[in-house]
């Protein structure tokens, strides 16, 4: 059987969060190694792949490697039952047509059962090649929030130019231009609130903000998040989790005609 | 404005 259960019940809401408006079904691989996720958004536009690490569950059972097959806005809504303080435990046959949601109350007065049908999807797995990016800018995750949330409002894309001199974020539309700089807080100093870059070569790519923003939908997993570019490049936005893994998003640059 | 890419061209399917 596979069983999972997670002290930090909220951490699992916010994952789900983190993905449904991104991906409507896909498979939740449960291996000894932990609970992974890699799906398409429906245009295979960007990619998002999550990683809960078996040691961030207490405790996590997995006598068979599995498939659940789920459907995201089902999920959604059922992790929507589930308290920010409760304990939520996700369990399953080997060979599972059903999956099972307990929701616990911290003194456990209260016991939540949930059980939903699982879905047989057909889906690729694609293989990332290792790159060497040409800037890794690391922010508070926050900050990336409200630059997409801001640019939003002037056009469709951002372009992120990133220098010696710091990042730029710049939109433009039919009312105007709006540019974002950043400047780094300190050299190679990553604590909560700073800004970082480590440049290889300088880099300006467009990326289009309505994908942008479905990523930060990840915000409350993390209070940094790094963005790795490379010309000619997707970027990878992650989301690193404090004791249980990683949420990244991969996003296809716009062509510059 | 520039066109979107799709993301297979530059992952590899397994």
């Amino acid at each position: 059987m596979f069983e999972a259960r997670l002290v930090q019940g909220s951490l699992m809401k916010k994952f789900m969060e983190a993905i449904k408006d991104l991906v409507k079904e896909a498979n939740w691989d449960c291996t000894g190694t932990g609970i992974s996720l890699q799906a398409m958004d429906t245009s295979h536009v960007s990619l998002v792949s999550l990683l809960l690490r078996s040691d961030g569950f207490d405790p996590y059972r997995c006598d068979r490697n599995i498939s659940l097959g789920i459907n995201m806005e089902s999920m959604a809504k059922i992790m929507k039952c589930a308290s920010n303080d409760d304990v939520i435990t996700i369990r399953s046959e080997d060979h599972p047509d059903n999956v099972t949601f307990v929701f616990e109350s911290p003194n456990q007065e209260k016991v939540c059962d949930y059980e939903m049908k699982l879905m047989d999807i057909d889906s690729e797995h694609l293989g990332i090649p290792d790159t060497e990016y040409d800037a890794i800018i690391s922010m508070p995750a926050s900050e990336f929030q409200r630059i997409c949330r801001d640019l939003s409002n002037i056009g469709d894309s951002v372009k992120i130019t990133c220098n010696k001199d710091g990042v730029q974020f710049s939109a433009q539309g039919d009312t105007g231009i709006g540019k974002i700089a950043l400047k780094q807080n300190a050299v190679i100093d990553k604590e909560d609130g700073q800004v970082s870059i480590e440049l290889n070569d300088p880099v300006s790519l467009t990326f289009a903000l309505r994908y942008l923003t479905f990523f930060t939908k990840a915000t409350p997993l993390a209070s940094t998040v790094t963005l790795s570019v490379s010309a000619k490049n997707p970027v990878a936005v992650e989301y690193r989790v404090d004791d249980i893994g990683y949420i990244r998003y991969y996003l296809a640059p716009k062509i510059e005609e | 404005l520039p066109e979107q890419d799709r993301l297979d061209q530059y992952f590899i399917k397994c």
